[in-house]
């Protein structure tokens, strides 16, 4: 079974499509293994990207080096999924 | 296992077996009205169920539902049990809606994706694709929403196994597609097809390959956006609307571009809840209220639908 501790999700806003750009090439590095939640699509629009533990510090790295900016929405998946599958074994009992 | 449908929990999420039994119980309960059709079988041969919702006649016009097509937007297929057996409890007592049932047949798959879904379950819950294996790659699975034959290939998916975009090594190579495919065309009445996917808030219509306007655009958008003041008067839920390229970006192969391109006017996509709190992990509380206020949403896209027959 597939954990998640640690991994984080970021929302991130570009403001132009040079950075939608940086966004899908950092899509493609398949060693940092990002999860597009929300696709880079158009400056204006929301990127939402899982992003596993053990490619954090890259991921903000780049982010902050190229200055596009990120909040984190999800601090830790694997916390919001054990309370998803505590939820669904009471609503079983 | 549950025993009847009435002691199904609408406010959790299920597993398939869950929702296959409760289907199972909603068609004996309701023998006049539902009935279950299996339309084909997913990749890891698991039976691919429709339910029809029917008052009678001959072929008569339809309209298809999907939900849970990507098998991470666990809302999709909530929103779907809720919504099937909201069908069921309201025909009789909603005018509106049993003059739709009175007119049209109402075909509803609920589990789209099951192979993507028991592995949501089962080992990774951020599964989105099928469970198909892809020839040459260690990466399994093709999105089943690049996979159809609606400018198939484009740049506007992945040629890459491993992406969650990956457009498969051909058009409806997904069986779970084709059996969508081949039940739609051998049908030859279907006026309206919503898939309804999660999340981001958004109706989308009509093209998502090519930039030109769909021939029925102004139509469409006016729809939609009836369709999203309806659903945004309940919960204040605000949704964005348009054709998937205008709103959201270039994407080849989709759904309701291939539904359009074969003469079923009423193409639409749904992006359900929510705006990023939380996205494909929802909490399992806001479950009924989304499925309520997409009801109203779909009622008035039904409703068109069986107001404008063509």
């Amino acid at each position: 079974q597939k954990l998640f501790v640690g991994d984080q999700v970021l929302r991130i806003r570009a403001s132009n499509e040079e950075q939608i750009a940086l966004l899908r090439e950092l899509g493609k590095l398949e060693d940092l293994q990002i999860d597009y939640w929300l696709s880079p699509a158009q400056p204006g629009l929301p990127v939402d990207a899982r992003v596993p533990f053990h490619s954090l510090q890259a991921v903000k790295v780049f982010l902050e080096s190229n200055t596009i900016p990120y909040t984190i929405t999800v601090d830790d998946v694997q916390e919001l999924l054990d309370e998803e599958k505590e939820a669904m074994m009471v609503s079983r009992k | 296992f549950e025993r009847s449908s009435n002691s199904f929990s609408f406010s959790s999420y299920h597993t398939i077996e869950e929702i296959y039994s409760w289907m199972d119980n909603l068609v004996t309960e309701n023998p006049d009205l539902v009935s279950k059709i299996q339309i084909g079988q997913s990749y890891e041969k698991r039976p691919l169920y429709v339910l029809k919702f029917s008052t009678g006649g001959v072929n008569r016009p339809a309209i298809w539902i999907d939900t849970g097509i990507h098998s991470r937007e666990w809302i999709t297929q909530a929103t779907g049990v809720w919504t099937a057996n909201k069908i069921v409890t309201e025909y009789g007592k909603d005018a509106s809606l049993t003059a739709i049932l009175d007119t049209v047949d109402i075909f509803f798959e609920i589990v789209t994706n099951p192979d993507g879904f028991a592995y949501t379950h089962s080992t990774n819950r951020m599964w989105r694709k099928t469970r198909s294996i892809n020839a040459g790659s260690s990466c399994r699975g093709v999105d089943p929403n690049r996979n159809w034959d609606a400018g198939f290939g484009g740049p506007g998916s992945s040629s890459n196994p491993c992406a969650e975009t990956y457009h498969g090594p051909s058009p409806h190579s997904e069986s779970e597609v084709k059996s969508i495919v081949d039940f739609v065309l051998s049908h030859g009445n279907v006026k309206a097809l919503l898939s309804i996917h999660s999340y981001s808030q958004m109706l989308l219509f009509p093209y998502g390959y090519k930039a030109e306007p769909a021939p029925d655009h102004q139509e469409l958008n006016d729809l939609a956006r009836e369709a999203v003041a309806a659903l945004a008067a309940l919960h204040g839920t605000k949704y964005t609307y348009g054709s998937t390229i205008d709103t959201i970006y270039r994407a080849d192969g989709t759904t309701t571009d291939w539904s359009y391109d074969n003469g079923i006017k009423y193409s639409y996509t749904f992006e359900l809840r929510d705006t990023g709190r939380y996205g494909f992990l929802l909490p399992a509380s806001q479950i009924i209220p989304t499925a309520e206020e997409t009801w109203l949403a779909l009622m008035k896209i039904m409703e068109h639908v069986r107001d404008n027959l063509y």
